[in-house]
């Protein structure tokens, strides 16, 4: 892999979002996931909708909860994706109001990815953002800098938050991941949580995975 | 036990003593480590509530320790008669590993207890640990209403407020300790959710489902080289 990477400086990640008070990091850590992937195979960036995974994505819990792998079979059998223009984020759950008309997207299949945070890296910089699963140990007070907590506080075991990986790099010969959260831009730096790379902290290499788009 | 965040509610805390015995044991060989023997706290009464996820289990438990009497001038200054301890512990026991988390002990004053029973209880439900020190609170006013003014927060009525001043505080003290076992370059401290429980938290903006699921089953992701 390149010693680092970025896709926010190549145009692959659309502005951070907020879920307000509703447990739907899931479909955040999808959607920014499939923009990436519809950007690199298709040249156009689209802020797509969660609210359409919050309304039709039956399998999952809404506000209550969910998880990436049912979120990209939902987009599948749903027939793709709405933009956040066309299909607007509420917070909570309604009706669902998805048009295969109005789908701007849609993808493939999903792959899962491998625990290796090297191999990580070196997709994540040929194939685009990534999304992830993390416990989120000490997010609600994080300000800014690299979060390295001891291992048995952020255990692997306890996941409990999804996020994207966007890029990944060394500050002052520290590794990060640098990590797009969906809790408003106010929040971390500027909307971002960089999280150390290279120990599994937090649970970060366990449940890495992407949607495809042929 | 399915995982799931703690529940309030006393039968939560009633783990039977079988699954008590090993976390507690732990945590009170660690509360005696180093002492000699004759020196040594007794466990007297212990419960206790765990959540569960995948090889993990994250023991909460609330003991009393018996003291001996102390004598000896190196350990206490002035003699001692024997005394009882009351102590909050976390144990995480993962892969038959214990590791002690937390610990809070003070002395039971039995006058004091039954003044946090009749007190506390009325009015604070949802406080889940010692009252803080009252200038504590205090000190925290000024940086409270600079949250307030900086997140743009207002609340319904004057106790809500001290609640959340009380919360406030508190999670201050909780984002310290984070710092201190961070390994790092984070800073911890005051964010827009410096005024929500832990439990508050962790219900509204996070996912627990992530940890009881596993979802569908995806094809692995041909590795960089392969492509």
């Amino acid at each position: 892999a390149p010693p680092e990477w970025d896709w926010r400086k190549k145009g692959a990640v659309t502005e951070v979002k907020n879920q307000g008070m509703c447990g739907s990091c899931w479909a955040f850590s999808v959607t920014g996931n499939v923009e990436g992937q519809w950007f690199l195979n298709r040249g156009t960036l689209l802020s797509l909708s969660e609210q359409e995974l919050l309304d039709c994505d039956k399998v999952d819990k809404a506000c209550l909860g969910g998880l990436p792998s049912n979120a990209y079979a939902a987009i599948k059998n749903l027939g793709g994706l709405e933009t956040e223009d066309d299909y607007g984020y509420q917070g909570h759950v309604q009706t669902c109001n998805f048009s295969a008309q109005m789908a701007k997207v849609y993808i493939n299949d999903s792959v899962e990815l491998s625990r290796n945070e090297n191999k990580i890296a070196a997709w994540l910089a040929q194939k685009g953002p990534i999304s992830v699963a993390i416990n989120a140990f000490g997010m609600q007070f994080y300000r800014h800098g690299i979060a390295h907590p001891f291992r048995p506080l952020c255990s692997p075991w306890f996941i409990d938050h999804a996020v994207l990986l966007v890029g990944y790099g060394n500050r002052s010969n520290i590794p990060y991941w640098a990590i797009k959260n969906s809790w408003g831009s106010d929040w971390g730096e500027e909307g971002y949580y960089y999280l150390y790379r290279g120990s599994g902290a937090c649970g970060v290499n366990t449940m890495a995975s992407s949607a495809v788009v042929n | 036990v399915p995982a799931k965040p703690w529940a309030d509610d006393e039968q939560a805390w009633n783990l039977s003593s079988q699954e008590l015995l090993a976390p507690a044991r732990f945590a009170l060989d660690m509360y005696n480590y180093g002492r000699a023997a004759g020196t040594r706290a007794v466990l007297g009464a212990v419960r206790g509530r765990v959540r569960r996820a995948g090889q993990g289990s994250l023991f909460s438990l609330e003991a009393t320790l018996e003291e001996p009497p102390c004598n000896d001038p190196l350990v206490c200054p002035l003699p001692e008669t024997k005394k009882t301890v009351l102590c909050s512990f976390e144990v995480l026991e993962e892969l038959k590993e214990h590791l002690l988390l937390r610990r809070d002990c003070s002395p039971v004053n039995a006058k004091v207890t039954e003044f946090r029973n009749a007190t506390f209880s009325s009015f604070l439900p949802l406080l889940d640990k010692d009252p803080l020190p009252q200038d504590f609170s205090v000190k925290m006013a000024p940086l409270f209403k600079d949250f307030m003014t900086t997140y743009n927060r207002t609340y319904e009525s004057r106790e809500e407020a001290q609640w959340r001043l009380t919360v406030f505080a508190r999670n201050m003290i909780r984002a310290q300790k984070i710092q201190a076992l961070d390994r790092g370059t984070a800073q911890y401290g005051i964010t827009k959710f410096s005024d929500l429980t832990e439990e508050e938290f962790h219900t509204i903006y996070l996912n627990p489902l992530l940890q009881k699921e596993s979802g569908r089953k995806m094809s692995p992701a041909k590795s960089i080289n392969d492509l």
